[in-house]
């Protein structure tokens, strides 16, 4: 099954 | 004081509808370079970033860099008050709560004011990088928004695969399986119909349906969209606005448990 990823895990808060 | 004017209303209602179903509340940050706004949605799944620059206007005056707060559901139920010909101005004190729009038909007969309140948001905003994309797929954004739609009939989610001269777009569901393969132009006379795929390496990647038919709500703002894919990174899908900016949509990939 194909977990859906968050973007925090990508970029970051500025 | 900010003060701008576009001479059609049109490009600002279709960037609302581009934007309304995503997000519910943002922030336009009004600078000398221009509107800009950057926004997740409420599941920190996917972004949407506007820019639209002051060379697009009629006129542009910004005296001060300001923050305006806007419900988006209200701004484009104001917008569709002002006919597509309307040329459009905004304006705000640099402390108001209020942004004024001003709509203006071509005749100069009929002027309407609308004044909404502006709201104090603190939106998260996220730093995203510059960079190279292994992948950059353009075709007519009427075809990607139709392929999203018919595959959202089989599945959940589309399993994007870009090799060197076409893309495959895949779905799997319970009722069976989908697959549509768009071929790299060969030769065309319109530049809006050409599909182009540059490949620095293959991609295989997959994304949530629900979220790039969002996307292609911005279909009617270009005739061309652009898709930017990397390896585990999130899906960049671009549809430039002739001579004024562009929105961009950031989707994180679905991965592999």
């Amino acid at each position: 099954i194909a977990c859906q990823q968050g973007l925090f895990h990508y970029f970051s808060e500025t | 004081m900010f003060e701008c004017r576009l001479p059609k209303a049109e490009v600002l209602k279709k960037t609302m509808d581009a934007l309304k179903d995503l997000i519910k509340e943002a922030v336009w940050d009004v600078s000398a370079q221009g509107l800009s706004l950057q926004s997740m949605d409420s599941s920190h799944v996917s972004l949407v970033q506007v820019t639209l620059r002051t060379e697009g206007f009629d006129t542009f005056r910004c005296d001060k860099n300001i923050a305006l707060g806007v419900n988006m559901d209200t701004m484009q139920k104001l917008m569709k008050c002002a006919s597509n010909d309307d040329n459009i101005t905004l304006k705000s004190e640099d402390n108001g709560d209020l942004l004024s729009l001003i709509f203006e038909s071509p005749n100069g007969e009929k002027t309407s004011e609308y004044e909404m309140k502006l709201m104090d948001l603190d939106i998260e905003q996220l730093g995203i990088p510059d960079q190279e994309y292994s992948c950059t797929i353009k075709m007519p954004s009427g075809e990607f928004q139709r392929i999203c739609r018919d595959l959202s009939n089989i599945g959940e989610s589309v399993n994007i695969t870009v090799v060197k001269g076409g893309v495959d777009f895949s779905a799997k569901g319970d009722i069976g399986n989908a697959k549509i393969h768009v071929t790299e132009s060969s030769n065309v006379d319109n530049e809006k119909d050409a599909v182009t795929v540059e490949v620095n390496e293959p991609v295989n990647l997959t994304f949530a349906l629900r979220y790039l038919n969002f996307f292609t709500k911005a279909t009617p703002l270009s005739g061309q969209v652009s898709l930017s894919i990397s390896p585990d990174v999130p899906l960049v899908v671009a549809y430039e606005i002739e001579d004024l900016g562009h929105v961009k949509y950031f989707l994180a990939p679905k991965i592999e448990n």
